[in-house]
């Protein structure tokens, strides 16, 4: 769970 | 394919607009790991299928598992789906449970 919060965000990709 | 996932639904969006419509976030080794819908698109082919809804989750896209792609690649594989003439539609299965 550590690990997750250090997950970066993601980009938003409009398809 | 699915089977594990309970809460899944297979959501087969017509070909119906020149645009898919929907925005996507997330992918491998991101806080979102598997693609979710943030937006979607009025009068595009999402928006008239009716069937899709912001928050859901992408498990698959015709039978193509996203686990694992990263979002680029996921976003690529979609875009792919709606641009190839071999079928009318895209398969999703998506989930509620994020």
């Amino acid at each position: 769970r550590e690990k997750r919060l250090t997950l970066p965000p993601s980009e938003i990709t409009l398809l | 394919p699915g089977l594990l996932e309970p809460t899944s639904t297979l959501v087969r969006v017509a070909k119906s607009a020149s645009t898919l419509g929907i925005a996507i976030e997330g992918g491998a080794n991101t806080r979102q790991p598997l693609p979710r819908i943030v937006t979607i698109q009025r009068g595009g082919s999402a928006h008239n299928c009716g069937q899709l809804k912001v928050g859901q989750v992408i498990l698959e896209v015709n039978g193509v598992p996203l686990r694992g792609r990263e979002h680029r690649d996921a976003a690529q594989l979609i875009a792919e789906a709606f641009k190839t003439k071999e079928r009318d539609h895209v398969d999703f299965l998506v989930t509620e449970f994020n």
